[in-house]
């Protein structure tokens, strides 16, 4: 079965990182965009019991094995996707937010997203000057297979271009975009529909931002790997 | 009152709003000797999660600004001035956690700072629009479990003016600040004249134990294509207790469908 435990001390007043040990599936269901195949999702709970205490803490998310690579085509300059090492023919469309007011239920966030499935999309892409979309947003988009192309918070009429010409140095604390960006990363990244993170829409972020999100970004090289070789996990973390 | 269950509680209902300007109690005050009620002016009902504007359109104080051409009827921020989208909100809830229970308060996004107060005590929550605010509560809570809760939402700090002829982006100030972009009006889009301030996403409380998980990463490994896969897992863990803590800590992958287990 796939359940693992083990045992750790945690000292008074801590705050560590830890890896679990990998878990091996065989075969697994794979997570498809909509029109390639099913969207399977596991459901992956984390519990955190203390002794003379009992359940402590428990985090559930829904998993789906899936591989998307994309890479700028050099005769085009388009992207192209794959996932599970399949080409995709990407039918997409625009999003910026499901309502002005931001009265962001769950009902809204699925009758959307159950419909841009049923225009036969398979990916949706979140405007750098909206949201940085909510976890309901991508669990639908994780149910009804769109992938998602997810920019932060730039765009060229407002950070570099635009009539008069506007301020090319983006927000005021550069600092402050990080955090927020990192953050972001952390509450969205392991939805399986999340399938890229761009800088902004129509422009580049200032350089030191752009450099910030490309290093906190990039894959890790095991994660890169198509080869049969297999790393320790303290290899990666 | 029932001993509290772990897990996350969210707070998205009873709450009230009002104008900034029109509330002459402070944050204190409002949270200990005179919590408001929906009877009493300036207070009404909010939209929690949702935006200031919004709660203004549910309550009828201004008109719904995506009929017709009624956002012209709307007073925009660049004129009134952001005190005039400035607002208090508020709403009491109930919680007693038990010896050794943690309580974290937390806001999944606001735009664009916060005050917050509870049972008389502030926090402040820094700028921008897209991070996530989590303040141990534990050690405020009421004792006999009834606990006010007051939020002051100031909206961004560069919300810009809007020219005669729009434009995207307005006049681009609010490209200043960490926050969404469209609002001061685009090609497809009126300017939206509250600049979203509020508490505009998720409210909740987080009861734990003495150790508490934080942002779990999940990644997938393939090989022998496709046939092999191993799922890693990373997380932090916080013991909030004086002691040391002896963890068990387990990972179970189920489907989603029935529940089951998968078997290897």
């Amino acid at each position: 079965e796939h359940l693992q435990s083990e045992h750790l001390n945690i000292a008074a007043g801590s705050h560590v990182v830890h890896t679990l040990p990998e878990l091996f599936f065989y075969k697994p269901d794979l997570w498809w965009p909509n029109g390639m195949g099913k969207q399977p999702l596991y459901n992956v709970e984390i519990t955190v019991d203390v002794e003379n205490f009992g359940e402590s803490d428990s985090w559930s998310h829904h998993f789906g094995f899936r591989k998307i690579e994309s890479h700028i085509d050099s005769a085009t300059g388009g992207r192209l996707f794959k996932v599970n090492g399949q080409s995709i023919f990407i039918r997409g469309g625009n999003w910026i937010l499901s309502d002005g007011l931001l009265r962001l239920s769950k009902r809204r966030y699925e009758t959307d997203i159950k419909f841009h499935a049923e225009m036969n999309f398979n990916m949706m892409r979140c405007w750098g000057g909206g949201l940085a979309e909510r976890p309901e947003f991508y669990h639908y988009c994780d149910i009804y297979g769109l992938l998602v192309w997810q920019e932060f918070w730039i765009t060229g009429d407002c950070d570099g271009r635009g009539i008069p010409v506007s301020n090319p140095d983006g927000p005021l604390d550069h600092e402050l975009f990080l955090l927020c960006a990192r953050d972001t990363v952390k509450l969205l990244r392991n939805h399986p529909s999340l399938a890229l993170w761009v800088g902004g829409n129509e422009q580049v972020p200032p350089d030191d931002i752009n450099t910030a999100l490309k290093m906190d970004l990039q894959l890790h090289p095991y994660f890169e790997s198509s080869t049969d070789l297999k790393f320790s996990i303290e290899d990666i973390y | 009152m029932a001993e509290e269950g772990i897990g996350k509680r969210l707070l998205d209902r009873g709450w009230l709003a009002a104008r900034s300007t029109e509330v002459d109690l402070t944050g204190v005050e409002l949270t200990t000797t005179h919590p408001p009620s929906a009877e009493q002016s300036p207070w009404v009902e909010a939209v929690v999660p949702g935006t200031v504007l919004a709660t203004l359109v549910k309550n009828n104080l201004v008109r719904d600004p995506f009929y017709g051409l009624d956002n012209e009827t709307i007073i925009d921020i660049g004129e009134s001035g952001r005190d005039y989208y400035t607002f208090w909100f508020f709403t009491m809830f109930e919680c007693k956690p038990s010896t050794n229970q943690h309580v974290d308060l937390n806001f999944r996004a606001i735009n664009y700072s916060a005050d917050v107060y509870l049972n008389g005590h502030k926090e402040v929550l820094p700028k921008g629009m897209f991070r996530r605010h989590c303040i141990d509560v534990t050690d405020i809570l009421d004792p006999d479990g009834k606990n006010l809760l007051a939020v002051l939402v100031y909206p961004p700090d560069n919300p810009g003016k809007i020219p005669p002829d729009g434009g995207q982006g307005g006049d681009h100030e609010i490209g200043k600040d960490v926050a969404a972009q469209y609002v001061e009006g685009w090609d497809w889009m009126t300017p939206i004249r509250d600049r979203n301030t509020g508490i505009w996403d998720e409210v909740s409380l987080l009861i734990t134990g003495p150790v508490k998980i934080i942002d779990p990463h999940l990644v997938s490994s393939f090989f022998d294509d496709y046939k092999r896969a191993y799922l890693h897992s990373t997380l932090e863990l916080v013991n909030k207790s004086n002691f040391v803590a002896e963890c068990s800590l387990s990972i179970q992958v189920g489907t989603e469908i029935d529940g089951d287990i998968c078997v290897v």
